[in-house]
């Protein structure tokens, strides 16, 4: 899994 | 007025609707590390690739002239999927600046 610093919602269009 | 923010070489970039998605993806918002949305994906057949102007990278400042300044993830995530869908305009119009390194 991603570092914590890079688990920054996202959101996909 | 927000917290001065250091912008040197903002762009309007006009994406227009010709796919039936936008195709990108974006991170950040107030209250996060990255207070303005960042763009992270841009995917191949989307409007956004078609234009071919957005670059991954790139933070937006402004969606149709509404600044994203201020706004947390949900709230500006929701005014660029409206631009999207809006069947008022054929094409979004992004302010965007390269991050200065």
């Amino acid at each position: 899994s991603p570092p914590k610093e890079y688990e920054d919602e996202v959101t996909f269009f | 007025t927000g917290s001065p923010v250091p912008v040197l070489s903002a762009t309007l970039v006009q994406v227009v609707k010709n796919a039936n998605t936008l195709g990108i993806a974006i991170e950040g918002g107030a209250n996060t590390r990255q207070p303005l949305p960042r763009i992270v994906t841009i995917q191949k057949g989307g409007s956004a690739h078609n234009c071919g102007q957005l670059k991954v990278g790139h933070i937006i400042l402004e969606v149709n002239g509404i600044s994203l300044r201020g706004r947390e993830h949900k709230d500006a995530a929701r005014i660029i999927a409206e631009a999207f869908k809006t069947k008022e305009k054929d094409h979004i119009d992004f302010l965007v600046v390269e991050p200065r390194l």
